[in-house]
């Protein structure tokens, strides 16, 4: 089962380096920012989106009009199995929304799905499509199971799962994060 | 088989990046360095080290002392999966044959292997020591199987599998690494 061991792989190999210091870095973060993001409105925790459709876009903005780049956390750098300072990092966004007022958080893929998505296009995967949902099912249930029980990165993140059912919605994924600030703040 | 998955992961969405761009990491960062690394001896191939064990150091000075870190290759930036200009990078070293002469290599550990080791430690996942072993051979094979099929990253990595059964060679590490440098250059 694929997706059991690359929810095990993102959380021993990342969300366990990375959430631990998530506070720290938005701290650093709005010392050396002036307009203030993050204390309005918006959230601390990584926001971490899982499509069931596994298919992943590398720029937000792309998907919805009322999401921007704001600017990016400071590096974190980690020596790691003979990396000297591999660096760790998470990009800020604003998203707006329908009264036009604007929300920052720390919002990113979850990007094994782009493995479970590339093996199912690779015939010599020996993974189908049919099985890519399924596998995205089984990667989110798992990763809710490991967080759940990880004293490190409790509250520090969101899980937010993603329908593909939305096709003919240009605001769908700004109103998903929306409505995840919004049950927290 | 968490091994599969986590080979293809590896390949995907890092092997199947970088690999490409190595050359042209090492001529860049040539330009920039006097002393001419990779000039005389050396690889410009990626080498990871797999040990059989999994154990894997985040230094590799601390494994052999004939093995010292020289400096780090030009950053790669690539917006991935909703992180703007995710850094990509390797680490050059200097190892010193039985001469005392100076081989300049990019090497590095298979990081997923870390993955491999912790999970074989918490009694959650499923996985205990005695698979690990087992695991680590079939993500060699595996990944084997896909880089030959991969002309992208043909000839340019060299996979350097470890026994664990030389715990009291102090240079076990850097003669393994030297091996695969003669058998190429
Ligand atoms: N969003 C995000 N930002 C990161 O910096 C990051 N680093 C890891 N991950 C994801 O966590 C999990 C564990 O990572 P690990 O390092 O063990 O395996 C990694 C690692 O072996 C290798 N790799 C990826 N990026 C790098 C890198 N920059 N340096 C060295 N190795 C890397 O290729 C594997 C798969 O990478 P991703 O497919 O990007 O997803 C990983 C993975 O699902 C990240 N996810």
């Amino acid at each position: 089962n694929v997706a059991h061991g690359l929810a095990w792989s993102f959380h021993l190999g990342y969300l366990n380096l990375v959430l631990p210091r998530l506070e720290g870095s938005i701290t650093a973060f709005r010392a050396s920012h002036n307009a203030g993001p993050f204390e309005t409105r918006g959230s601390r925790k990584l926001l971490i989106l899982l499509p069931l459709n596994a298919n992943i876009t590398h720029t937000l903005e792309d998907e919805d009009t009322n999401i921007h780049f704001h600017d990016n956390l400071p590096d974190t750098e980690i020596d790691r199995a003979g990396v000297r300072g591999r660096v760790y990092k998470h990009s800020v966004y604003t998203v707006l929304d329908k009264d036009r007022q604007a929300h920052h958080c720390v919002v990113e893929y979850a990007t094994p799905l782009l493995t479970l998505y590339k093996m199912s296009q690779e015939s010599s995967a020996g993974f189908g499509e049919r099985d890519r949902r399924e596998q995205v099912l089984l990667f989110y249930r798992t990763l809710q199971d490991i967080l759940d029980r990880s004293v490190e990165c409790r509250n520090r993140y969101r899980l937010i799962l993603l329908n593909d059912e939305h096709e003919d919605d240009p605001h769908y994924l700004s109103n998903a994060i929306l409505k995840n600030l919004d049950q927290q703040e």
